[in-house]
């Protein structure tokens, strides 16, 4: 630290340029690491020094996809409907990424959006319930991506669930794509729902919040972004 | 050969060991792991005549050669990284973001007379 106190902030902030990052991180309210980056990581430093082969270097092979930079990136976006269940709609949320975060060189390979549920409600709920999901077709989950136009909103996803997992997982790598340009990024929505309206509207309404509550458990939603940063693959290509 | 002054095995060029803390360069409140690494560096001598475990390049090799007869006015051939490894490291980026970034060429395996 003393060190780079003498060097100056100029120095320091060519630093931290070439170690990929703007200036030195400070982070404020540090979330947990996600499971699947410590996965990951333990598993490259089992790795003996020397052993990654120069065409794997810029490669994630647990994703089996070109990169070697794994974020995750945490959801910015706002509730727009959840609580009392009134319609067939039992949640409505905005998603919103920061894509802001990925420099200029750095190309996109992948993104993949998950959604976690604190417990399987499902497996602890009655058999009564159960079978009641299972009779209107359990929860309906679908995403649409945003665009400037209220009325123009694109299905981007639609699934109907049996059984709620603890978590989903969902390719959203073509539309990430366009969310490096700040103007287009405006998130997605995110509705869960009791199968569709016309099943929900034969529930008696005391069902309708029964089955809505069994997503109460509804926790957070990330994006995993997979990028591959050119400038910084250039000595193994090199070395091939 | 009168400039010529014997090294000792323990005085060539040779990766030697160096751990880097990042506590010590005040990184550890953003460096989530490792919180240090074996960088290595290379230090030692890259006398005349150079041999084949001093992984030279033919232009060191002459190099010693002048130098052995100007060493004044010519350097001799400096010891040097030639074989590094990557390295990953997980942090948390400028937006509080968990970041997991693999950076090439962070630890020296081998070093050589260049």
């Amino acid at each position: 630290g003393a060190a780079l106190g003498a060097a100056g902030s100029g120095q320091e902030a060519s630093l931290f340029q070439a170690l990929g990052l703007s200036a030195k991180p400070a982070p404020t309210a540090p979330a947990p690491v996600p499971s699947v980056l410590w996965r990951i990581f333990q598993r490259r430093q089992l790795q003996p020094p020397g052993a990654s082969a120069p065409d794997r270097a810029c490669r994630v092979e647990e994703l089996n996809v070109p990169g070697n930079i794994i974020r995750v990136l945490a959801d910015q976006g706002h509730f727009i409907h959840s609580g009392e269940p009134k319609t067939f709609l039992c949640l409505e949320k905005r998603l919103y990424f920061n894509f802001s975060v990925l420099e200029e060189g750095e190309q996109l390979t992948m993104a993949q959006l998950e959604i976690n549920f604190s417990h399987n409600s499902y497996h602890t709920s009655s058999g009564r319930q159960v079978f009641e999901l299972r009779l209107y077709q359990a929860l309906q989950m679908s995403l649409r991506g945003m665009s400037s136009h209220m009325y123009n909103h694109k299905l981007l996803v639609a699934q109907s669930f049996a059984q709620l997992h603890k978590s989903l997982l969902f390719n959203l790598t073509e539309v990430a794509k366009g969310w490096r340009t700040p103007s287009k990024n405006l998130g997605l929505i995110l509705e869960i729902s009791v199968g569709s309206r016309d099943s929900a509207m034969a529930l008696p309404p005391r069902r309708l919040q029964n089955l809505c509550a069994s997503i109460d458990s509804f926790l957070d939603t990330s994006l995993l972004v997979v990028s591959l940063n050119q400038k910084q693959c250039q000595a193994s290509r090199k070395r091939r | 050969s009168s400039y010529y002054t014997p090294v000792t095995p323990s005085n060539l060029c040779k990766p030697r060991r160096l751990y880097i803390s990042f506590s010590d360069v005040g990184w550890e409140n953003w460096i989530i792991a490792p919180q240090g690494y074996m960088a290595n560096y290379c230090l030692g001598e890259c006398p005349f005549p150079l041999t084949a475990e001093l992984n030279s390049t033919n232009h060191a090799i002459l190099q010693t050669m002048v130098h052995s007869l100007d060493p004044e006015g010519t350097p001799q051939p400096c010891c040097v990284p030639v074989r590094l490894s990557p390295i990953s490291i997980l942090y948390y980026d400028n937006h509080d973001n968990v970041v997991l970034r693999h950076y090439e060429d962070m630890v020296v395996d081998e070093c050589g007379c260049r």
